[in-house]
């Protein structure tokens, strides 16, 4: 049969690897003899072929000793399809659908093993399958594909390579965690794979910036999902453990990364992980120097870095929804009507269950907030540059204004939901952590009427929540919580709330 | 709450989770430097 | 949202009743960092990722291969060590012997290392011999005696106290250490 062909093909290119090098001729014209005799010259013929190379990879890897080489098959498979995509020449097809549909084909294997076997589903074949492919895609396109002699096909190849990683990376995707739990450790593997996570980083552009993002807050949200405050499986624990890893990995390696996307990571990161989220928040970028932020002459004015404002890879104002127009308008020109149409539009349609620290629930749209908050200050910063600080240092302007407003009309929720996304802006040093930083001090010393020790307190539990977690501590926190310690204006000690809870009290004063 | 079916699979994965050396770069033609020789009992005999 | 919700995690005998701790207050990362290879001092910065073994540290137990890139030049050179247009490969004992006397010690402890129960690593064994290396049955490694100190020899004769030169495989390097050997753990 036709399929039976399929399988004695695979097999002997399995066998001829075994024989010569990769990189031996033998294997080019292996390659050149399959696309020749038609082998995969129809759609059909294509999935059935990776089909048969596939169930017989699986299969072998099922049926082998344990102890001997169980991803012979496997590493071949892989090596078979990076050769086609290399040595062809795509005239009908392209090279980005041809490797969609093999993969798709694997896919759909992938997901009938693993409904078929359940919980003796075994993940390994395929996460091999993966690894390998990437390992051999990186064998030949090292230095510019210059293994390749023909330089039109070298340039094409170049010129391919962004896709082949996102391919990957949005196939990734669909295996995601929540999806195909039975996978879960390998895909965190994957998605952490060397030769596959520094690749993402690092193309040129930052075109894997996106699909990066997409699959860590896959991960945050089945972490999300499964984090119990006070029972977290086993299994989560080692997710987590797993997760924290990788996020220092990434800030040691690209803490760039972490710096433009902190946004979109930060909405999909459970409250209780207060220290991924320092780890994620206190990223630097390299190469720059930040003063000591535990120095008692430190005034956060004269920083230098304090007049460039981060990058900000995903645009928040996408986020903002309705509430665009109002905002952008309010920021122009201020008005009182606008404020209400802002203040009454930040929450959900219904409650929704959360794990917090110290709530269970929430019901104020914490993405439109974390929107609001962080389109205002990158306004802030773009205004600062095109005019003067003094047009956003400044507690009349729309700027302060527009967050102050939040505060005066919201409930305890909206309030504390602000503040937290003001806190996420204090990072190093830079033209949002220093605007932030003076948003938040003239807060804290503002006379809120009778509500003045709630937004206090709550501006205090914020910080603090931030500093008695064991390090990394993000700069721009600990300038802050160092200015409002020192304020003239106001003693933290002396504060009726701080005075209630001796262990609290105890903290501030050692600090 | 995660599903019962879903903890379990979760656990299977945790029990296959793949290590470094399915992570590693594949070798399908190993090139032996040498033939296999009895050499002592005390030598290191993991690569 | 107030500070009272911060009680479970400051208060000690509240710590693991209401939250996961080493989530929340999180741990110390000083062994985390260590373990992925990430120093303490950011003067010597370098990426780890590209290395990276795995997640968790459990499955971190091998190296796995980084990217690297072979020059054409460094391939398919003939006739190195005289084994003419065939890699050289190291299959006799006696005939091989001139071979790898050409090799330095690092290159000798790397083939004991790397090739165990075959002919080369019996070959390596023989001529880091003859250079005055023995090896430790127990520990597994090699050393050789330093030439600036005598030895004591222990009374009975089983044993000298001295200063030797070691190599660690794991730190690929060569290493002095006064140490007390006993004659019948060498070979």
């Amino acid at each position: 049969t036709n399929q039976e062909r399929m399988f004695l093909v695979f097999t002997e290119w399995v066998k001829l690897l075994q024989r010569v090098p990769g990189d031996d001729v033998k294997v080019t014209v292996f390659i050149r003899q399959m696309i020749d005799k038609g082998v995969l010259n129809t759609t059909d013929n294509m999935i059935q072929f990776t089909k048969a190379a596939l169930e017989l990879s699986v299969g072998s890897f099922k049926e082998s000793d344990p102890t001997s080489e169980v991803f012979i098959a496997t590493d071949a498979f892989s090596k078979l399809i990076v050769n086609l995509l290399v040595l062809q020449d795509f005239a009908g097809m392209n090279r980005s659908e041809y490797l969609r549909l093999m993969i798709s084909v694997i896919t759909m294997v992938f997901s009938e093993d693993q409904g078929r076997m359940g919980n003796s589903f075994n993940e390994r074949p395929y996460f091999r399958l993966i690894s390998s492919l990437l390992c051999e895609w990186e064998n030949i396109s090292g230095h510019n594909f210059v293994k390749i002699q023909d330089q039109y096909y070298r340039s094409q190849l170049n010129e391919f390579t962004p896709e082949f990683y996102n391919i990957i990376a949005s196939f990734l995707h669909v295996y995601q965690p929540i999806a195909f739990p039975g996978f879960s450790f390998a895909w965190i593997t994957l998605i952490s794979h060397r030769m596959f996570l520094p690749k993402m980083l690092r193309l040129p552009e930052k075109a894997g910036w996106s699909k990066l993002v997409l699959l860590f807050t896959d991960l945050l949200k089945f972490m999300a999902q499964y984090t119990k405050k006070n029972d977290v499986p086993d299994a989560v624990s080692v997710v987590y453990k797993g997760a924290l890893r990788v996020f220092l990995a990434v800030a040691n390696d690209s803490p760039d990364f972490l710096v433009e996307n902190h946004y979109e990571l930060l909405n999909h990161l459970p409250h209780v992980y207060m220290q991924l989220r320092n780890v994620i928040l206190s990223a630097i970028p390299k190469d720059l120097a930040i003063p000591n932020p535990y120095d008692p002459n430190l005034r956060i004015d004269g920083v230098e870095s304090c007049q460039d404002a981060p990058n900000v890879f995903y645009d928040p104002v996408q986020d903002l929804k309705s509430l665009k127009k109002p905002v952008d308008n309010y920021l122009r020109i201020p008005s009182t009507s606008l404020l209400r149409v802002i203040s009454t539009n930040v929450f959900k349609q219904e409650f929704q269950k959360d794990n917090g620290i110290g709530y269970d629930t929430v019901s104020v749209d914490t993405k439109l907030i974390n929107a609001i908050v962080l389109h205002v200050g990158v306004e802030a910063a773009l205004e600062k540059h095109k005019t003067t600080a003094n047009a956003i240092f400044n507690t009349k302007s729309s700027y302060y204004t527009l967050l102050a407003s939040l505060l005066n009309d919201g409930t305890a929720e909206v309030r504390f939901h602000v503040v937290q996304a003001i806190a996420n802006q204090l990072r190093y040093p830079n033209a949002h952590t220093q605007w932030f930083n003076y948003v938040l001090k003239n807060f804290f010393l503002e006379d809120w009427d009778a509500d003045t020790a709630e937004i206090q307190e709550i501006i205090i539990r914020t910080l603090l929540e931030r500093i008695v977690t064991n390090k990394p501590h993000c700069w721009g926190i600990i300038v802050t919580f160092t200015d409002l310690l020192k304020s003239p204006e106001c003693s933290i000690l002396t504060l009726p709330f701080v005075m209630d809870i001796p262990e609290v009290e105890m903290i501030i004063k050692n600090l | 709450t995660m599903p019962a079916e879903m903890a379990s699979q979760l656990e299977s994965s945790l029990l296959n989770c793949p290590d470094s050396l399915d992570a590693d770069t594949p070798h399908l033609h190993h090139n032996t430097l040498s033939l296999p020789h009895p050499t002592s009992i005390f030598f290191p005999n993991e690569t | 949202y107030g500070l009272k919700a911060l009680l479970p995690l400051i208060r000690r005998e509240d710590q693991s009743t209401e939250y996961d701790s080493s989530m929340t207050l999180g741990i110390d990362l000083t062994p985390v960092l260590h373990s992925l290879g990430i120093p303490s001092n950011q003067q010597s910065r370098h990426r780890v990722l590209d290395t990276f073994q795995s997640p968790w540290i459990e499955t971190s137990r091998s190296e796995v291969e980084p990217r690297f890139f072979v020059p054409e030049s460094f391939t398919n050179i003939p006739n190195v060590l005289q084994s003419g247009p065939q890699s050289p490969a190291f299959n006799s004992v006696q005939q091989d012997h001139a071979k790898i006397s050409l090799f330095q010690d690092e290159t000798l402890f790397y083939l004991f290392y790397k090739h165990p129960g075959t002919v080369v690593q019996e070959l390596t064994y023989l001529e880091l011999r003859k250079r005055n290396w023995r090896y430790h049955k127990t520990l597994k490694v090699w050393l050789t005696k330093d030439p600036m100190m005598e030895p004591v020899v222990a009374p009975g004769g089983a044993s000298e106290r001295g200063s030797y030169v070691f190599f660690d495989p794991q730190r690929w390097e060569k290493c002095q250490r006064d140490f007390v050997l006993f004659y019948n753990a060498i070979m």
